[in-house]
Formats: C-alpha cells, structure tokens, sequence
C-alpha cells in the first residue's frame, strides 16, 4: 500500500519506518511530506537506520528527496556503510522534505526500519543571496531573525517600501531663511543612484525667491527624440505654474521664480550617471510698480523702486489736486502690500480749477492764456469803456491761483467805476 | 433855460428830469443817486413815490410817449428808494438847498446817461460854466428839448448887492450865504428860470465836467442886474460822501 502522511507545519517531530522497532513488514511504499514553517529549513538526523543493504539500495531504500531532487538513497546498518546516513544531519534546502521507504517482497533477515528526528533549523538569508533574483536580499544592513530577516538602513538613509532598498533620505529639507544654498546630496560629487530629493524653500509672503544655480550643473539627459530629462530630473514647481524639469549639463543660471515658494526635486534612477547641483537661492521683497510715476505730483520718499511693506505718500505739485477717481482727496499714504499692489490705487493729480471768472459788472473778460479756468489761466478783465474804467489801469488781470481763486496783483476783485463827467458829445463848441 | 441852445444828444448825459409836484430838474452823481435842490421836493408830502425821474434823453416828451412792444427804447422813471434834503434846509429859506435821491437799483451808464463828477470840497469856481435844464425857455414856454448856456460866475459882492437892491421892492428874500453862487449876465437874457430847479451848474476840468453848483433860486428870469443864484457843491462833498456812505 501506498501511505502518504502530511505533517502539521511543526518545529520538529519524529519519523519512523512501519513497525518500527519491529522489523519492517514487505512491500512497503510509504512516503513522509516533512514540513516546518516558512523561513525556517528542515534539518532530518538518523538516530537509527538499519534497511536491508544491496546494491545502490536496489530492494529496500529510504529516499530522501527534495522535490524531485534527491538527496540521498539509504540502506544498510553500519555507519560506514556508503549508503548509510550516519548521524551527520541533512538539510532540505527549504522548509521541506519528501521520504520515501521502500520494501520488497522479501526479506532475507530481519531488518528493523529506521527512526529519524526532524527540526527546524533557522536559515540565515543575510548570508545567501536571495535565490530569485540573486541579489542581496538588503541593500544596506541586513538582519537575521528566527524564520525570516529584517532589512534596515544606515543612518541618513530611509526604507523604501519594498522593504529591502535604502534611499537616502534627502527630503524634507523646508528652506525659510531669507538665502541659502542646496545642492545634490554629496555634491560636488555625484549623487548616489535611486535618489529623490524633495526641497521646498518658503519664505513669507511678499517675498520673491530667485534660483542662481551653480555653473556645475549635471543632470542625465537622454537623447530620445530630442533632450529629454526621463530618469533623471530637477522638477522645479512654482505655485500657479506648470512644473519644470531641468537636466542637461548646461547650468539653468538664474531662475527669478516670482513665488515665495518653490519645491525642488532632484531625482534619479538606478542607473545612469548625475553629477548632480548646486545653487544659491535669494529672495527679493515684491516690487509694486508705479507705472509712469505721478504726472505733475511727487512721491516720498523718492525710490527707483518700491518694495513690499515700504509706505509711499503723493502730493501733488503746486496748482494740481490730489483725486482718487473722482473723489478729491487731501492726501495719500499707501503700503506696498505682499501682492505686489498698494493698499489704496494710486491717485492722480489734476490742475485745479478756479472755477468760472466771475463776471464783471458794466465790464467783460477774456482768457489770455491756458485752458479756460484752469492753474494759471489768466484772465483779463476791461470796463466797458468810456463808461466804465479801473481807477488805476485800463485792463486787469487775474491768474488762477493755487488756492482756487482768481487773483490779480490788488489781490482783489476788480470793480468798475463810473467814470464821471465827460459826456461823448462836447459842449463846449467852437463859437465865440 | 433862456437865452440857451438846444442841447445834442448825449452832451448833458448827467440831465435828470424830475417830477416832483412840479417840473424840476437833478443830474446824475453816481449809480444809484441824483443830486438836486431840496426846494424841488418841497411839494413832496408823503413819500419817494410821489417822486418821478427820468434819464436818457433830452426830450421830455420821449419819456412820457405811447410805447409799442417793438420800440427800441423806452424810457421808464427811475425807481426811487429814499430821499435826502440837507439837514440844514430850511424851506423857504434856500440856504443848504440841496438834497440827495438814492435810486433802488443801479444805473447802467452808456453815451445818454453818466455821471457828472463832484467837485473838490476846496476847489475854488471858475469863471463861467454851463447849466441846462428843462425849465421855462425865453417865450416862458416849458421846453421840450433840454437847453444850456455858458454863464460867467458872478462876483459875490457884486450878487450880494444886486440881491440886497431887490430886497427893497421884494418881500422874504433869501439871503446870499457862502453856500451859494451867482451866474449871469448884468444886460440878462440868459439864465436860468422855473423848471430849471435842481439842474447842475458844471464847470469843465481838463477835460471834464464836474459838478459846481445847483439850479436854486432868483429873482424873476433873465432880468438885467439880476442873478442867478446856485447851490455852491462844493461847499457839500462831505455831507454828500457821508450820506452816500450811510445808504
């Protein structure tokens, strides 16, 4: 008969052949499927073997095999017999193993069988190479535990979730001062494969972060329908902005990012060759602009540009009038806000105006000059003559003031006296 | 007016017809007031409204026509807001006979309308000047048109004794004060007469005419040996500033 036996996956256990310590019967064919837990290999030692000895075990064996291998064809008693086992152990290569015990039909003498003890021997998978893939199995530190291993890395260097590769921990690096430098790790020497580097550097707002890469700058470039930066890359992402990969050996020079933020990451392949990069980043306070400066105004204090959180006032100059839209204000103060624009719109300065001349009774005016009652205009005023005249002169003339008034050098409003006693026809006659 | 011409237009531009009980006359100072003799409103009982004058032409009857709505001009009495006589007037006495009329609204001076300019308060008279007036003419017919003469001013004793001559035949003569002057010809003939009340006695200045006295008072019209006699402005310009002034 044919007994197939399967074992619990124990730590260890015992096998013996049928009857055992009796002498085995005839015609046995019995097979053993021997197995201990995973991570763990299996490890048989003969305690006692005594099978009918032929040649190559040809009427009764114990095989052992391990799969389809085998690993040793037993028969006999003594220990230096060539097919005997010995007490020197055997190791399956994996958790487990097959015995087979065969009999034939008869038996010359009368043989007892065997007794064998079965463990678990723990296998130390940091000292071979993974059989799969015949790598190590860690990529730095490997370490051996009861039935299984344990990959961990050294310090600087993180864990990927595979659980068998380090990678060196280069992110998380936030930059927040107002400058700085960040490079490759290891630069100036080339960084170590499989990296991915995050670096963010945040400044407050109203600030504007400028890149000035170094000129060594190498990144892996691949040629595939022109330069393309596929396994090796420095994304530079700027909020609002589509990321940017560089690479190449050409250094990006400067980089003016217009964000107070930007995130960096430097990343590679396995393979391949970077050399990796540096660079200096800065930050400049946001400009708010003044397109075209003030017409006929000034601003303090007088800068070639204007930068956040600095404060500005306009005035105008003298004859013009401070207006926000249509609203005429007294004066302006403004902030640079962090957005670039100033807290309050800029203002214009518009001429004054003095308003129409008042008319002049028994009198006219004309405009001499400048747009009609605006700074500086002047108007001149005439009594309507013979009639009427100025005491002093035959015309005055008043200007548009800076205070909105009309005024002449009396500082006054002309008046037009009556003139009085000289009629158009003259009495006085010829005759005698 | 006897013995005078017939004004042109325009060259008594000062001329005011007044109606005020009776025809008179008052010449325009300033832009809201007339200078005349206060004897011309002695008639005057109630109020200014009984009071008419009238500038802009030198024809009486051009102030008082029928207009038509298409007439260029039409004349309409000025609007009087107070009167003024002299303080120091006392009718029937001539002395101080001047007073003032303060118009309500002010007068827009052109060719047929201006002032005439007062005289200096020291400023002595010259020897002769020119008086018109709407008064009674030569024919003792009241004028239509406004007439003038040139008259001589009249020395003051010589006036004085002429009026002192009178007082013999005629009863409740004024006397001759330093406030008034006398003008005229010792043969007559020309002078002023009734009507001619309150007009002005001008003097010319380089030029211009001012102001030297007011149509006041005499002894019948035109008479040889007998005068004129004039309200002395002169004598005035402070009493007139200060009134003008006060209103």
């Amino acid at each position: 008969c044919v007994c197939v036996s399967v074992c619990k996956t124990v730590m260890y256990g015992q096998v013996q052949s049928p009857l055992y310590p009796k002498p085995y019967p005839t015609n046995v064919h019995q097979q053993w499927d021997l197995e201990v837990p995973r991570g763990y290999q299996l490890q048989i030692t003969f305690n006692y073997l005594d099978i009918e000895p032929s040649l190559n075990c040809y009427y009764d064996s114990l095989t052992v095999l391990h799969g389809k291998k085998v690993l040793g064809k037993f028969c006999g008693k003594n220990s230096w017999d060539p097919h005997h086992p010995g007490n020197k152990p055997i190791v399956s290569p994996s958790n487990r193993l097959q015995l087979v015990f065969v009999t034939d039909e008869s038996n010359t003498e009368k043989y007892l069988g065997f007794s064998a003890f079965y463990q678990a021997v723990d296998i130390d998978e940091c000292s071979t190479p993974d059989l799969n893939d015949s790598e190590l199995r860690c990529s730095q530190i490997c370490l051996n535990t009861l039935g299984s291993y344990l990959c961990t890395c050294s310090h600087g260097y993180q864990l990927q979730a595979d659980q068998h590769t380090c990678v060196l921990d280069c992110s998380g690096g936030v930059f927040t001062e107002p400058e700085g430098v960040l490079s490759s790790p290891g630069f100036p020497d080339a960084p170590p494969p499989g990296v991915n580097c995050l670096y963010k550097v945040s400044v407050q707002p109203g600030f504007h972060i400028t890149l000035n890469f170094s000129e060594n700058f190498h990144i892996e470039q691949i040629d595939v329908q022109g330069p393309s930066c596929l396994f090796h890359w420095l994304q530079v992402s700027v909020p609002g902005e589509a990321p940017k990969k560089l690479c190449g050996n050409k250094s990006p020079g400067i980089i003016h990012t217009g964000s107070h933020t930007v995130d960096l990451e430097f990343h590679t392949d396995g393979h391949g060759q970077s050399g990796g990069f540096s660079l200096r980043y800065t930050t400049q306070r946001v400009e708010c602009k003044i397109e075209g400066g003030i017409r006929n105004g000034r601003i303090t204090p007088n800068f070639p540009k204007y930068s956040y959180r600095d404060y500005i006032q306009v005035r105008c100059d003298t004859g013009y009038k401070l207006m926000m839209g249509e609203k005429e204000i007294q004066s302006y103060k403004s902030m640079c806000q962090e957005n670039g624009a100033w807290h309050l719109p800029l203002p214009e300065c518009r001429i004054i105006d003095c308003g129409e001349p008042e008319a002049l009774l028994n009198g006219e005016f004309k405009f001499l000059s400048g747009s009609k009652n605006e700074y500086r205009s002047v108007v001149q005023y005439h009594c309507n003559e013979p009639f009427y005249s100025f005491t002093k002169t035959k015309q005055v003339n008043l200007t548009c003031d800076a205070d909105r008034t009309w005024k002449g050098e009396e500082n006054e409003i002309p008046y037009c006296f009556p003139v009085c006693g000289r009629p158009v026809v003259d009495i006085a006659g010829l005759g005698r | 007016v006897l013995g005078g011409t017939q004004a042109k237009d325009n060259s008594f531009p000062w001329q005011v017809f007044l109606q005020a009980g009776g025809r008179g006359g008052a010449i325009v100072i300033g832009e809201k007031w007339l200078l005349t003799a206060a004897h011309n409103l002695d008639k005057i009982k109630q109020s200014q409204q009984e009071v008419k004058a009238y500038v802009g032409s030198n024809k009486v009857s051009e102030y008082f026509e029928v207009h038509r709505n298409t007439d260029p001009v039409i004349f309409h009495s000025l609007p009087i807001e107070s009167l003024h006589i002299h303080p120091g007037y006392k009718s029937p006495d001539y002395n101080n006979d001047i007073a003032l009329i303060k118009l309500a609204s002010s007068i827009t001076f052109k060719a047929s309308v201006m002032p005439v300019c007062l005289p200096d308060q020291d400023s002595q008279l010259e020897s002769f000047g020119w008086v018109s007036g709407f008064g009674v003419t030569e024919t003792y017919n009241t004028a239509n048109h406004l007439r003038y003469i040139r008259l001589p001013i009249v020395d003051q004793q010589v006036c004085h004794s002429s009026i002192e001559k009178m007082r013999e035949t005629v009863r409740d003569l004024s006397t001759l004060t330093e406030n008034m002057f006398c003008a005229g010809l010792p043969e007559g003939g020309k002078d002023t007469c009734q009507g001619d009340s309150g007009s002005g006695f001008v003097m010319k200045n380089n030029d211009t005419f001012y102001a030297a006295g007011i149509v006041s008072w005499g002894v019948d019209c035109g008479k040889p040996g007998r005068y004129g006699v004039y309200t002395r402005i002169a004598r005035y310009v402070d009493w007139i500033q200060k009134t003008m002034k006060e209103n």
